[in-house]
Parts: C-alpha cells; sequence; structure tokens
C-alpha cells in the first residue's frame, strides 16, 4: 500500500460542476439538519436563564411540506427582495421586463408608464400601477369588489367558528383573525390635530357642519358617534385595560397607537358577531395573485378599519398547489388582518404574505413593516415576555386606527381606493 | 400572494331569493380588481 501511494502519479481530473454543486448542498442541508435539532431541543429543555422558547410551529403534510419547513423562507424571501432591488443596466430594463411579461402573461399596455425604462429593477416593475380606467368599478353600488386581479381559489359561508372544508383546506377563524375582541369603541381622546384642521367644529348659531366622515357614514349606513357627543356627558368611554393603554394621541390621522395584544380581553367566538336573528352570516371569499397579476390591492366596499393585527408568521408560499395540500397554510404564514365594519356588519381584509412577495404595504398604516427581521425579533420577544408571565400569548401585535377619526373610530376606505400591495421581498 | 376576505352579510331568506348575499363568481375564476364578486 505505501509504495502503491508512493509510486503512484496524482492526476487531476475534472468532476462535472453540478455534481460539486448537489455534494455541498447535501453538506448544507445535512448540517442545518443537525444544528436545527440541537438547537429545538436546547429550546426544549430551557436554558435555565430564559424560559422555555414556544415551540417553533411545524406543519404536517406530505414530504414536500417537511422539507419546506425546514428551509429558512423569510431569510429566502429577503434575499430575493434584495436580489430584485439591484438596479438592472438601463438598455437591459425592456428587453428583461418584455421577457417577464411574456413570461408571467404581463398586460404591458394596461401599465400606466410606457417607458419600462423608468423600472429601475423588478421590484418596482412589479409594484407598478395601472393606467386610469383599465380597472372600472362594477356599476352596482352593492356589489363586493375583487380586491385585486386574481383567480378565486375559494369562497363560501363560515359555519360555526370553522371555515368551511374545502378541498383539504381547514382552519378555524381564531386561526385566521386572531381571538375575537371587542373593538375599540370611540375613545374620549380628543380627535388629532389633523382631523381638526380637515373637520372644523360646527359653526355657531345652529349651522351644523357636517364632517367629511360623518357623510361617509351616512351615505353607507356604517355606524358612528356625533362629535358633540365625544365631551357630552352621555359621552361612551372603553373600560378596556389595553385601551387606557393608549397614552397619547398620534399626530397624523393614518398614525396608529400600539395595543398590547397579548392581553386577551373578553373573547368571544366572531360568529358572536352575528345578530341573533340570524339574518347575517359571515362568509369568506380567497383571491390568489399570480406573479404576473397587478400587485396592488383596492378596498372591496365602503368600510372602516378600525384596527390590525400583524401576524409575524412564515412565508410558505401560497401556491393553489401548497394552499391543496398544506391544510391551514394561511394560519401559517406571515399576515395583516384589517378587522374594521361595513354597512352590513364586521369587515376584514387580510393579505398573505408568501416567499416571493414577502412584504405587505398598507398605505395608510406607515408604521406597519413586514417580512423584517424587527418584526420577528419583536414578535419573538412579545411571546417570551407573555410566557414569563404565564399568559398566553395571541401570537399578533395589534394596532388600533381609532385616532384616525373621532367620528367613525378608525379609518374609512372608499370603494376601489386603493389601500397598499405586495413588494418582492 | 393571497388575499381573504371575512365579512358579515346578510343571508339570502331562501334559494333565488333576490335578498341576501350572493355569489357573482365560480371557483378558479379569475377576476380583475374591481369586478363584482357578489352582491348584497
Amino acid at each position: 500500500l505505501r509504495n502503491a501511494l508512493k509510486d503512484t502519479k496524482v492526476r487531476w481530473y475534472p468532476i462535472p460542476v453540478g455534481l460539486g454543486i448537489g455534494f455541498l448542498g447535501l453538506v448544507q442541508f445535512y448540517k442545518t439538519q443537525a444544528r436545527e435539532k440541537e438547537r429545538l431541543e436546547r429550546e426544549a429543555e430551557g436554558d435555565g436563564v430564559r424560559p422555555k422558547k414556544r415551540a417553533r410551529i411545524r406543519p404536517d403534510g406530505p414530504w414536500q411540506v417537511q422539507i419546506m419547513s425546514t428551509l429558512p423562507l423569510k431569510a429566502m424571501s429577503r434575499l430575493w427582495g434584495k436580489f430584485n432591488e439591484l438596479t438592472i443596466p438601463y438598455y437591459l430594463r425592456v428587453p428583461g421586463f418584455k421577457l417577464y411579461a411574456f413570461i408571467f402573461g404581463v398586460n404591458l399596455d394596461e401599465v400606466s408608464e410606457p417607458d419600462l425604462h423608468v423600472y429601475p429593477n423588478l421590484s418596482a416593475f412589479f409594484y407598478r400601477t395601472l393606467k386610469p380606467g383599465v380597472r372600472p368599478l362594477d356599476p352596482n353600488p352593492n356589489a363586493l369588489l375583487s380586491p385585486a386581479d386574481g383567480r378565486v381559489l375559494q369562497f363560501g359561508k363560515i359555519e360555526g367558528n370553522d371555515i368551511e372544508q374545502v378541498k383539504g383546506m381547514t382552519y378555524t377563524i381564531d386561526a385566521l383573525l386572531g381571538k375575537h375582541t371587542p373593538p375599540p369603541s370611540l375613545s374620549d381622546k380628543q380627535p388629532s390635530a389633523a382631523h381638526q384642521s380637515a373637520n372644523p367644529p360646527p359653526k355657531q348659531g345652529g349651522e351644523e357642519h357636517i364632517s367629511k366622515d360623518e357623510e361617509f357614514a351616512r351615505v353607507n349606513g356604517i355606524s358612528y358617534t356625533l362629535p358633540n357627543l365625544l365631551s357630552g356627558p352621555d359621552k361612551k368611554t372603553h373600560d378596556t385595560k389595553t385601551l387606557e393603554d393608549q397614552s397619547a394621541t398620534p399626530s397624523s390621522p393614518g398614525a396608529v397607537s400600539e395595543v398590547r395584544a397579548d392581553l386577551a380581553l373578553g373573547e368571544k367566538p366572531w360568529y358572536a358577531l352575528l345578530s341573533p336573528d340570524n339574518r347575517t352570516a359571515l362568509y369568506y371569499a380567497v383571491v390568489y395573485l399570480a406573479p404576473g397579476d397587478y400587485h396592488r390591492f383596492h378596498s372591496p366596499a365602503n368600510w372602516v378599519v378600525e384596527r390590525r393585527r400583524h401576524f409575524a408568521g412564515e412565508l410558505y408560499s401560497v401556491s393553489p398547489y401548497l394552499q391543496r395540500t398544506l391544510p391551514g397554510l394561511f394560519t401559517l404564514n406571515e399576515r395583516v388582518v384589517l378587522l374594521g365594519r361595513w354597512r352590513w356588519g364586521f369587515f376584514s381584509f387580510v393579505p398573505v404574505g408568501a416567499t416571493n412577495v414577502g412584504s405587505i404595504a398598507v398605505n395608510f398604516d406607515k408604521e406597519l413593516r413586514t417580512n423584517s427581521l424587527l418584526t420577528d425579533t419583536a414578535a419573538d420577544r412579545a411571546a417570551e415576555e407573555a410566557a414569563a408571565r404565564g399568559e398566553p400569548y395571541a401570537g399578533f401585535s395589534e394596532a388600533s386606527y381609532a385616532a384616525a377619526s373621532a367620528v367613525l373610530g378608525g379609518y374609512a376606505l372608499r370603494r376601489g381606493e386603493e389601500m397598499g400591495g405586495f413588494k418582492l421581498g | 400572494s393571497t388575499i381573504v376576505l371575512v365579512f358579515e352579510a346578510p343571508v339570502a331568506e331562501n334559494p333565488g331569493s333576490k335578498r341576501g348575499f350572493v355569489w357573482a363568481v365560480e371557483k378558479g375564476q379569475k377576476v380583475k380588481m374591481g369586478q363584482a364578486l357578489g352582491y348584497v
């Protein structure tokens, strides 16, 4: 053996690059598996200093889902976002975007900006706007509009707490929206300065000035409180502890105030909202936006959004295949639940993020940050604090828009009005 | 990406009645923003 080793001439041969990459991939996969297993074991015992961390949500399902659940999806999404924010060379933009449009079926005639050179990168092109008039709203005022371009994957009525079992799609409304807690009633805070300037107080001498918000509420049959009640004796104040935490009035109508969501307040099942005489029911619809679709979303009706709950979940793909394969997918993904009311009662709007489209933007909520390390750590910290107090963690951070309008107790959205959108990464 | 709407609406008293919420789409149908999903 020594002679063979000594006498044999060393010769190098090239191996196929793919083989090399495959080998490195396997080594990396094995390392992450081992590291993840070790970390989970350490978390399960707790390291003695911090309380045991909440077990990470582990979805079950076929092997594809198992593999996905070991991938660092959020990190991949952020990387994908960064990659798509790289500036594309000027002369490559038009052929590049035309290729993207050809592959994903984008109708470039509808894009508001005819010169595609304007879009510095794919991320900007992805968040493109459309020409005015290319998306006419259904003329019937009683129509519930589609909030975006896409495909209707499911829709139906919600029985009790369970959203109807449709081809393997089972989840409870509590898991999707979070537990129902009473919405903040109109607070006794003074309307914000911006609000006052937009809605001057009634003139003396009996001349009544109807503010925009009152007009909106009246026309759309949405409950509201007259401003003079805010200072009158029968002002209604909400006695929930959390709301009293709202110490400062935000300075701009769009600003939000943080409320501590991990205090479960007066939880009731969602269907308790329904009118006792069963004249109303809860319905749901799921619209899937494909990569080539216009990715801004609009208000499907005239409604008032009172608060939002941000679930900093994972970012599994929401492709129709995975929706069929992974029951309860939406209860795992990062999403923003906008809760409010419309003419017929409760109304909610839930944009759900995914690996390739991780960030959700809401135009009137400048403080919302999704798919960011900050929100992840904040969510973990909140979970640990709740665990340390021995209280359940609701799994979301909630913010109220009550300060946006003292009359409506929330932010008024008109049908067809752009609300925000999905951004790459 | 996906958008889920959950909302309260009047119940159609009996099938085919004009009152109440009625869906105006089919499963799997492609829709455009502003198109009606249903009518109350």
